[in-house]
């Protein structure tokens, strides 16, 4: 499956 | 970390530190709106669930923010709700906090990148932060007027989602990274404060209150 995008900001 | 959201962060912790010490000097929750404090905490604890699931040790300052986000959040609906309940103005908190988590809950499951329930509480999340501060604009705009230093804690909300954005043009130029639902909610978020930070600056940093034509 494709990546959960990683949100990475708060 | 760039510059931009480095400020930004600080600014959204000043806002709360701000917001924090007005209730907790003058004993009173007078002109700020308890259903936006809720939609805020709401925001916080649906964006960092993942807190909650796979708690993992307090090894950055990114997990130490997110928990002092939920807490203070929570803290100050406590304060709103409960201990200095007797101040809060709810004949003027009135706007329906259910017509802004309704939309923002559906355009969740409609609009987001990936249909997996963290990712959709995540998406739920940033679009509930982008109206969250209705009611209290809201109240501002029924009671006619606003403390100076809710006005300080409104520039400081404001400017935090705005310095954002300029985060945002900085790393989509610099490491090309984008994030388009939070960058459309987050443009959505600064400019509900665009006639707020209007009357702040011609009124505020004059030394004169906001006082809107009732």
């Amino acid at each position: 499956p494709e990546p959960i995008p990683d949100h990475d900001e708060l | 970390m760039n510059i931009f959201r480095l400020f930004g962060d600080l600014s959204h912790l000043a806002a709360i530190a701000i917001l924090l010490l007005k209730i907790w000097k003058t004993r009173s929750c007078a002109g700020v709106s308890g259903k936006t404090q809720l939609l805020f905490a709401v925001c916080f604890i649906t964006r960092y669930i993942d807190l909650f699931l796979h708690f993992v040790s307090l090894y950055n300052t990114e997990k130490v923010m997110k928990l002092i986000y939920i807490s203070a959040s929570v803290f100050t609906c406590y304060l709103i709700f409960f201990k200095f309940k007797a101040t809060y103005d709810g004949n003027h908190d009135s706007m329906r906090a259910e017509f802004l988590i309704v939309p923002a809950a559906g355009l969740a499951c409609l609009i987001n990148t990936k249909f997996d329930a963290i990712e959709i509480l995540w998406t739920f999340s940033i679009y509930l932060e982008a109206v969250a501060i209705l009611p209290q604009l809201f109240l501002i705009s029924k009671t006619g007027e606003a403390e100076t230093i809710t006005s300080h804690y409104l520039f400081a909300q404001g400017s935090y989602r705005a310095l954002y954005i300029l985060n945002w043009i900085y790393r989509y130029h610099y490491e090309s990274h984008v994030d388009t639902i939070a960058i459309v909610a987050g443009v959505v978020q600064t400019i509900l404060y665009c006639d707020f930070f209007y009357l702040y600056i011609t009124k505020v940093v004059k030394g004169q209150k906001i006082v809107l034509p009732a």
